[in-house]
């Protein structure tokens, strides 16, 4: 054994470079690494290409979650989707790209513009809105968010749609007001619903490194988070901070963008992302 | 300037008069995990610790009498001399105005840039800027520029077409014909890997020959800014990077990789979402980042 370990040292050390230069996080590509080691040694395993196949093994069942990795709809509609995230990382797009995919199966969306503050984030909703046929509720730039998601929620109410998707502005999850912004955005649901937003998924860039791992700790701390839009997924990073938040954080994700058209989401796939990582 | 975690690990050997092998090998896996979680490139940690054992089995440790102090100081030297000097501020053309480009990925902050810079040089130097809307693909990208711009009493160029090129390349025309003193040119994010997106933006520069390209790379981009960078750089020639998002509190390792790889000096960096959160780069607060 002491001979495939040392042969083989250069052969376990490629496998953590590619799970790190995925962006998974040290301490969990360690932990799967060294728990494939420990299965392979305590059962006799040294073919190389076995081992791979069961680190992807692996990788796929920390991914998989069973139920929670579908979208949840509530029994009592509309069912309300909040979209956080910090800057730029393509809420809104997804949120768009999300609304086209639900009205493709038939249900009834309506789109919260409840970005007030950044220049022509309305615009940009209203753009794909139009486009789509779908209604944006807005008030106008640097009004209250809670005020245009309480409209939002009176007016999917009344037209009994299926779904209210809400875009919030992006903000980082360093600044405490912002985070109390959120909060109080979600307690307007609440109130108005008497019960949380069935769904509440973080917007990750895949080319972020290590700080989204503190961006869903924080923004699950403020506000619960009920899942991961892994965006961006057309570029060359693999995202692979989500494993680190699968795997530390228990938040799974639920979908993916892959591109700028309207069509590029897809509901996440552990093999396909995890066939990825490793081409 | 070391903090946290590197101080916990130095201090812990500091009373050791010799660096044993194994203190040095427990240093080295310290200070590789530090600089991993701080998004430094895999490939780039690996020639600095190479480079920084090297340094520490060298006389200047091995036969000083505080040789933990002389690795800090070497770890120190080494993280400052990688993330170049301060470069920060703009030099201006004697003839004509001074044209400047932004180009990067989606969503890392162009646009915000742009009117940062614009605003910088206003004030700064009292000079005359105005900007041209050369994305035709995001929705409201041009309203979006004209909104930002409007609050800070910048003019800006766009048309109707689709043709960024065309719009660069008369954009530039009106404004030095105008007489204006700086030119900066927003253009659409784009995938390194996008053959068609990459020829364009390389088509906007042969047309305007801007002074200063500058990458605008989100500080919290992970293991893959190398590649990112180098691939912007070949293609479009990068005079300089703008780190933004800094106010993530990310560590802003991919800032030390590229530096390291691209040799380009990072210009600028935003901190923040107003206009005022911009400024010139200084590696030192970088390094202490990095290390944090
Ligand atoms: N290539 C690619 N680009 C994307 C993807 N998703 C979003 N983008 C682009 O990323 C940029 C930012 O997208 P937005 O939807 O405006 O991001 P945001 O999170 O709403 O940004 P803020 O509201 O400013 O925080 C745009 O240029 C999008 O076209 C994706 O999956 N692939
Ligand atoms: N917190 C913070 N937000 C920033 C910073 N720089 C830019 N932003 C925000 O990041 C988001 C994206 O900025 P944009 O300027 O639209 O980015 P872009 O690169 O032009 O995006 P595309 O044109 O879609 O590729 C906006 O919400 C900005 O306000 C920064 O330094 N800190
Ligand atoms: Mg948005
Ligand atoms: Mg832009």
């Amino acid at each position: 054994w002491n001979k495939f370990k040392k042969s083989n040292s250069q052969f376990w050390e490629e496998l953590e470079e590619q799970l790190i230069s995925s962006d998974v996080s040290v301490d969990t590509a360690d932990m799967i690494i060294s728990n494939i080691r420990e299965y392979a040694y305590s059962n006799n395993i040294n073919d190389t290409g076995i081992i791979r196949d069961l680190l992807k093994k692996e990788i796929i069942k920390i991914l998989n979650c069973g139920i929670n990795e579908k979208l949840k709809f509530s029994g009592n509609p509309p069912s309300v989707y909040l979209i956080v995230g910090v800057n730029g990382v393509g809420k809104t797009s997804a949120i768009a790209k999300l609304a086209a995919m639900l009205k493709k199966q038939g249900k009834n969306v309506v789109m919260a513009a409840a970005d007030t503050y950044r220049s022509a984030a309305t615009e940009q909703l209203q753009h794909y809105g139009e486009r789509l046929g779908i209604e944006v509720v807005h008030h106008q730039k640097l009004s209250d968010p809670g005020a245009v998601v309480y409209d939002s929620l009176d007016k999917a109410l009344a037209r009994r749609s299926d779904v209210l998707i809400i875009d919030t502005a992006g903000r980082m999850q360093t600044s405490f007001n912002l985070m109390e912004e959120l909060k109080k955005i979600k307690r307007v649901v609440f109130k108005k619903l008497d019960r949380d937003p069935d769904e509440i998924l973080i917007v990750i860039d895949s080319t972020t490194g290590q700080n989204a791992r503190h961006q869903a700790e924080v923004f699950h701390r403020a506000i619960g988070l009920t899942g991961v839009i892994l965006t961006k997924t057309d570029g060359t990073s693999k995202g692979g901070i989500v494993l680190t938040i699968k795997n530390e954080l228990q938040i799974p994700v639920k979908l993916v963008t892959n591109g700028e058209k309207i069509e590029n989401i897809d509901l996440f796939d552990p093999e396909k992302y995890t066939g990825a990582i490793f081409t | 300037q070391l903090t946290g975690k590197f101080e916990d690990l130095f201090f812990r050997i500091r009373n050791k008069g010799k660096l044993s092998p194994s203190d040095l090998d427990a240093a080295l896996r310290e200070i590789k995990l530090a600089l991993l979680e701080a998004d430094v490139n895999f490939k780039v940690v690996k020639e600095f610790l190479g480079n920084l054992k090297e340094r520490a089995l060298g006389k200047e440790v091995m036969e000083s009498l505080t040789p933990y102090q002389q690795v800090i100081k070497i770890v120190n030297d080494e993280m400052t001399r990688m993330l170049g000097s301060s470069e920060g501020s703009v030099n201006f053309s004697s003839g004509g105005p001074t044209i400047f480009m932004m180009v990067g990925l989606q969503g890392t902050g162009k646009t915000s840039s742009v009117i940062k810079l614009a605003n910088f040089i206003k004030s700064r130097f009292g000079k005359s800027v105005a900007l041209v809307a050369a994305d035709v693909y995001r929705p409201a990208a041009v309203l979006q520029l004209m909104d930002m711009a409007g609050k800070i009493g910048v003019d800006v160029y766009s048309e109707k077409s689709m043709d960024p090129v065309s719009i660069s390349r008369k954009g530039v025309e009106k404004f030095t014909r105008d007489g204006r003193d700086a030119i900066i040119i927003d253009t659409a994010g784009r995938l390194h890997i996008d053959e068609n997106m990459m020829l364009e933006v390389e088509n906007i520069r042969k047309a305007v020959k801007p002074h200063q390209v500058y990458l605008v790379l989100d500080a919290m981009t992970g293991q893959e800014a190398v590649n990112i960078a180098s691939a912007f750089n070949k293609r479009v020639e990068c005079d300089g990077l703008i780190l933004t998002k800094l106010d993530s509190d990310t560590r802003g390792g991919a800032a030390l990789s590229v530096y390291y790889v691209v040799k380009k000096p990072i210009k600028f960096v935003s901190s923040g979402e107003k206009i005022e959160d911009f400024d010139i780069f200084h590696p030192e607060r970088i390094a202490s980042r990095i290390l944090g």
